[in-house]
């Protein structure tokens, strides 16, 4: 698959898995949009990657196999946005 | 008399689910406030 289609797919999942949560987290309205701006950081090579297709697939089927684990793959979906963000942190010199 | 049942609360009767709702609010304060 080339680059856009595979950006428009994961679009798309990434979407489906926000709005799914968004009905699951309702207690803690701050998660959803925490979640969207770490997506919104993620660096654009990864966002249009099978890779990121493949977490995002397997984070989907299972939230919603068991939405009594929904804080557990939004976390673990924020950890992968996070170590493919675009903003690195700059090393601390000695 | 008869004990009124409780309220299903399915997201923390899940351990894992619970430290990892824990993680992730801590995760935001802590960005909410180097912001």
């Amino acid at each position: 698959k080339d680059p856009a289609s595979l950006k428009a797919e994961n679009q798309r999942l990434f979407t489906e898995f926000l709005e799914f949560c968004s009905q699951h987290t309702q207690e803690h309205s701050e998660v959803i949009p925490f979640l969207d701006s770490r997506h919104q950081k993620t660096s654009p090579d990864f966002l249009a990657s099978a890779e990121f297709r493949n977490v995002l697939g397997r984070c989907l089927t299972r939230v919603q196999a068991k939405r009594s684990k929904v804080y557990v793959y939004i976390n673990e979906l924020c950890t992968v946005l996070k170590a493919h963000s675009q903003k690195k942190k700059l090393a601390l010199s000695s | 008399g008869p004990v009124p049942m409780e309220e299903d609360d399915e997201d923390d009767d899940d351990p894992e689910n619970r430290i990892a709702k824990k993680m992730l609010l801590e995760e935001i304060k802590a960005n909410l406030s180097s912001d």
